[in-house]
């Protein structure tokens, strides 16, 4: 149930590794292979071998912390915990990259892509919708400028139309 | 045996687990080593300080090679269970897990031919777009245009609207009217002249 | 082999995003 974090049991598998190391290269088996030396001196071997285990004990803790030192191995594994708890809920295998980049890389961009593509048709509608009232405009103002063509000629006809007026009253004054 | 490469580990820790047990492997085992010849050394220099002492290096030698084979072999076997227990506990990656650089991985997987059909849709609306912009440039040219065509039209309207408006400062409301009116006023005149003349004719022969 | 593989899960880890970066930097590029 509760997920031991990799560190501590990076630690734990270590201790266990050595515990039973030691367990294998117990006293009893030392003094069997140092027979002679421990009849001789027995103080001396046991020294010895506390020494022995003693020493194997530091120089592999110091071995692991050095590599824990050297790769950062231990935020590393710490944010891996938090990698494998923030995914836990997921059951089936997640994806692996397949060995073919462009098929990899395919699904990287395209979130990016379809950004891109959301944005773009957002910009093609506004840009359309500008465009309708502008047209709008134009054709209003299409109208506009036809108004006033029409006006004009309207006026221009009535200022022509004088034009007959105009004639007569120049016949009529100048008429001997 | 395949080996698994353990590429997508590789990939996280930026070494692979099997080297980084490796590495460990020899430094432990350089350990022993090391410890073992140091205890070697030191029963050595005992005995040396033991006058009459009739174990000789060479024994003390088999002695150690004899504890040292041992451990050697127990060393690799328990190694042997604790990399294993690395490799499936520790300096793994889940299968069911995804490392946050994969993450867009986690949605759909795009074939090629959706791919490409992307690229082609963004192609297209990038064309749109471009033809929606020029057709803004091209209304609004047009409504700039007829600014002017509206301001020139409304100058010539108000040209009319003054004219107007000088014949009605001068009482004439309509030029037409007016003129016509002339025209009959003029003809009226005429008439009472031509009337005079005439008048002034028969007057005169009588 | 250890270097290949860990040379090409470099490539893995990092890649996608350098192209990415580079895919985006053109995308804005192209919009400008």
């Amino acid at each position: 149930g509760t997920t031991i974090s990799r560190v501590k049991l990076l630690d734990t598998m270590v201790d266990t590794f050595l515990q039973k190391l030691i367990a294998a290269g117990s006293y009893q088996r030392f003094t069997d292979c140092y027979k002679r030396f421990y009849q001789l001196q027995p103080e001396m071997t046991q020294r010895i071998y506390d020494k022995f285990i003693t020493q194997l004990q530091t120089s592999i803790w110091e071995e692991i912390s050095e590599i824990k030192q050297e790769g950062n191995l231990e935020a590393i594994l710490n944010s891996l915990d938090k990698i494998v708890e923030e995914g836990r809920d997921r059951k089936e295998p997640a994806w692996r990259p397949s060995g073919i980049p462009e098929a990899d890389l395919r699904s990287t961009m395209a979130p990016y892509l379809l950004q891109q593509r959301d944005a773009l048709q957002r910009r093609v509608q506004k840009q359309e919708a500008e465009n309708r009232q502008l047209a709008d405009a134009v054709l209003a103002g299409r109208r506009q400028v036809e108004e006033l063509q029409l006006q004009i000629q309207a006026w221009q006809q009535a200022w022509q139309a004088l034009h007959g007026e105009q004639r007569e009253l120049a016949a009529v004054l100048r008429e001997p | 045996m395949s080996v698994d490469p353990m590429t997508y580990e590789a990939q996280f820790f930026g070494f692979t687990p099997q080297t980084c047990m490796l590495r460990i492997y020899i430094a432990f085992q350089d350990y022993l080593f090391e410890v073992m010849q140091a205890v070697e050394q030191v029963i050595l220099k005992k005995l040396d300080s033991i006058s009459d002492c009739d174990i000789s290096p060479v024994q003390i030698r088999k002695c150690t090679e004899k504890f040292l084979s041992f451990m050697k072999g127990r060393f690799d076997n328990l190694f042997g269970k604790m990399e294993q227990l690395f490799l499936q506990l520790i300096l793994r990656i889940p299968p069911n897990i995804l490392l946050p650089e994969d993450k867009s991985q986690e949605t759909h997987s795009y074939s090629e031919e959706e791919f490409q059909l992307l690229q082609k849709e963004i192609e297209q609306l990038q064309r749109k777009y471009k033809t929606e912009l020029c057709a803004k440039q091209a209304l609004l040219a047009e409504l700039e245009e007829q600014k002017i065509v509206q301001a020139k039209l409304k100058q010539t309207l108000t040209l009319f609207d003054e004219l107007t408006n000088v014949g009605r400062d001068h009482g004439i409301s309509d030029f037409r009217e007016s003129l016509v009116s002339l025209v009959q006023n003029s003809r009226k005149l005429q008439n009472i002249r031509d009337n005079i003349e005439k008048e002034g004719e028969r007057l005169k022969t009588s | 082999f250890d270097e290949i593989i860990v040379d090409i899960a470099m490539k893995r880890k990092q890649y996608p995003r350098k192209i990415l970066e580079c895919v985006i930097k053109t995308i804005k590029a192209k919009q400008e």
